[in-house]
């Protein structure tokens, strides 16, 4: 099984 | 006040095609520049990111920064209604009212139709995207957009694209870049290769590549992805694995659509 991570880890709130 | 024209609904109708299967709401940026759009989708898996500068449209008039976030779908509906040479005008007043008014007016016999949408929230929109550098990437490939979206969608009618979890592996070599999938009974492979310049395509196909790269993303948001093609007749597919994938289109001179999402990867 893979796991899918959040696109939130790379990007920072603005 | 902000008040835009584009005397063709096409490119926003285009747009709102390109996204609004995926994500339900997005944040607009209204700044002197242009128009710059943010989405995510539900499950913070994907983001897209929309710039159209101010000479995507034909009158351009933002006096000060407004932000607002609109619900997607129910702008798709109302620009399914709108003819592709209707023309739309969109005007928003500081006057707190929290909506923006979208005009369509067809040329043809002036019939105009009005819709007012009140802002929504935005599920964490819009995030600070970094430029990564170009070394990060091991590879990039740029194809004629409707070959992508022919692939993902063979793949996606042999792949259990009913399965949440089917992926599409897509590997890159110095020759050709290879969509794999497995289906419930079998597998399928895609092979495009890099094509030369002798044969002249009017669409090629190009790699650049630093190293070898295969990379499994989830099939389902391929497709979403796929649909950037309503917008440019390229795309360019940036591969690494320890960074964000981007699916780009340029849109003529005037922006682009940005698709970033995470390779998956091995527990």
């Amino acid at each position: 099984p893979c796991i899918q991570k959040k696109i939130m880890e790379y990007f920072s709130k603005d | 006040i902000l008040e835009l024209r584009l005397v063709q609904a096409t490119l926003f109708k285009n747009v709102l095609e390109a996204i609004s299967d995926l994500f339900s709401k997005a944040n607009f940026d209204f700044s002197g520049t242009g128009l710059e759009l943010q989405a995510m989708d539900t499950s913070h898996v994907a983001l897209v990111a929309l710039l159209l500068r101010a000479e995507a449209f034909n009158h351009y008039l933002c006096d000060r920064d407004l932000s607002m976030g609109l619900n997607l779908a129910d702008m798709a509906k109302a620009f399914r209604c709108a003819n592709n040479d209707d023309i739309i005008t969109i005007k928003a007043e500081e006057d707190w009212s929290d909506t923006v008014t979208f005009t369509f007016e067809s040329p043809e016999d002036g019939e105009i139709s009005i819709f007012d949408f009140d802002f929504v929230g935005t599920n964490g929109v819009p995030l600070e995207i970094p430029e990564f550098p170009e070394s990060e990437y091991q590879a990039k490939v740029r194809m004629p957009s409707a070959k992508f979206m022919r692939i993902c969608k063979k793949l996606s009618s042999f792949g259990d694209s009913g399965d949440r979890d089917t992926v599409v592996i897509i590997s890159v070599d110095k020759e050709c870049v290879n969509f794999f999938t497995r289906g419930k009974t079998g597998t399928s492979t895609i092979v495009c290769r890099q094509t030369q310049t002798v044969d002249k395509p009017k669409e090629p196909t190009l790699i650049e590549m630093k190293e070898q790269v295969s990379l499994a993303f989830d099939l389902r948001y391929m497709n979403s992805f796929s649909k950037g093609s309503t917008l440019s007749d390229q795309v360019t597919i940036s591969l690494s694995s320890n960074l964000p994938a981007v699916f780009e289109y340029k849109i003529a001179e005037t922006g682009y659509i940005r698709y970033y999402m995470l390779p998956r990867i091995e527990e």
